[in-house]
């Protein structure tokens, strides 16, 4: 178990419409 | 010889493991061809939610970020995937409007941040997530959670509004007060297309669906309360916009009849507990409007009356509704011209929008909450009917 003193690291998160992005190129990818 | 002896469910530590090839896999089984009418009937509510949490949590307590951040993000186009594609289907959007709120929950219940870990008890807190802090991921997918409530909204919507009219204006349930029309206007609908005529049964009856539908599916009741909130909104605007434009509909036995349709909507909110979300409330214009078509019109004190009893209609409203206003028999008279000009007269003052008809398509804004649940993660078993057996518990 994690030391409760230790500090998580922040993920950064793209936004919902930059996923949306990445989603339509992944489409475009597949056949 | 290896033997297979069942761990104690205290052993599990309520995750489970997969193998990064395996995500494609988990998320179409579990998302895009899971059917909320098939298998996920008979589904723990969040279930689905509680899978995809467990699996981010192995992935956060081995420490890949990469594997995190994957998981999150083909988890968010999957379900933004099957709603593309099947958006139209109420029971798709509310299951996974449920689902994506549950995951958000968990985001936050198992996120180490004390402010979600207040109701949690001591073994929930060790399962607080080890190594990420996932906040911008949890504002992403409130974000998803607020597409997919004006999608379950616009889908309702659309199942909704052919009802309304003939539900709540046309069909006429009171007895004797039914046979008693305006004088010189038709009914409008013919005998033939009775058999096909939405009643107010068929309203209530839609609303009972869609509540048992969002309960079947763990909605969180606060949720459940927007969503009803919103549903007697669109009921009432679509109504009075109709009473506003149809003379055949402002008359003394039509605002009897929309006050009995009112009462029963009441009843229905009083039958399922839901007397204090603010659903009544939005029924107000309308209300106003049945009972201006109720009192008298003809004195000064009437217009007093009208006036101070209107709070909730525009002035342009009260006009419209007082110039549509037809007699039922020959003992009453049409609204003279003097009387509606003492009703602008009085109301001049007013700070208001000069609006005649509602905004029917005006969606309140939406909240999500913080629901923690008390469902211990180790517990969880996958039924194999979810076909995720490359899942293992740890």
């Amino acid at each position: 178990p994690r030391p409760p003193s230790r500090p998580r690291i922040l993920l950064k998160a793209p936004t919902l419409a930059e996923m949306e992005e990445m989603n339509i190129s992944e489409e475009e990818e597949s056949p | 010889h290896p033997v297979n002896i069942p761990r104690r469910e205290k052993d599990f530590q309520g995750m489970l493991e997969y193998k990064k090839e395996d995500e494609l896999k988990l998320v179409k089984n579990l998302i895009l061809e899971l059917k909320p009418r098939g298998v996920a009937v008979n589904l723990i509510p969040g279930l689905p939610a509680y899978i995809l949490f467990m699996c981010l949590r192995h992935a956060d307590y081995v420490n890949d970020d990469q594997k995190v951040r994957t998981l999150l993000t083909s988890t968010i186009n999957s379900i933004k995937k099957i709603l593309k594609k099947r958006g139209d289907d109420f029971e798709t959007v509310s299951f996974w409007l449920a689902n994506t709120c549950r995951f958000l929950h968990c985001l936050k219940q198992y996120s180490g941040d004390e402010a979600f870990m207040k109701h949690n008890t001591q073994r929930q807190n060790e399962h607080s997530l080890s190594n990420f802090d996932l906040a911008e991921y949890r504002q992403v997918i409130s974000d998803l959670a607020i597409q997919i409530y004006q999608q379950l909204i616009k889908c309702m919507e659309n199942i909704l509004q052919p009802m309304i009219v003939s539900g709540m204006l046309e069909h006429e349930t009171i007895q004797g007060v039914s046979g008693v029309k305006p004088t010189g206007l038709r009914k409008r609908t013919s005998s033939i297309a009775d058999e096909g005529t939405y009643t107010l049964d068929s309203i209530l009856r839609q609303l009972s669906a869609f509540h048992s539908t969002m309960c079947q599916h763990g909605t969180d009741p606060e949720l459940i309360k927007q969503v009803v909130k919103q549903q007697f909104y669109i009921i009432g605007a679509v109504t009075l916009n109709n009473l506003l434009l149809r003379k055949d509909m402002c008359s003394w036995s039509k605002g009897m009849q929309i006050r009995y349709n009112v009462s029963q909507l009441e009843e229905w909110l009083r039958d399922k507990g839901l007397m204090t979300c603010g659903a009544k409330e939005t029924l107000e214009p309308l209300i106003q409007a049945a009972q201006l078509l109720q009192v008298k019109k003809k004195t000064d004190e009437d217009a007093e009356a009208i006036c101070s009893m209107c709070q909730a209609l525009t002035t342009a409203q009260i006009v419209k509704v007082l110039n549509l206003y037809t007699p039922v028999n020959e003992f009453e008279e049409r609204v003279s011209v003097a009387f509606i000009r003492t009703i602008q007269t009085r109301l001049r003052d007013r700070c208001e929008s000069p609006q005649l008809l509602m905004d029917t398509k005006m969606i309140y804004p939406v909240t999500f909450p913080f629901n923690p649940s008390s469902l211990a993660l180790e517990t969880i078993q996958i039924p194999s009917s979810l076909n995720l057996g490359f899942l293992t518990r740890v």
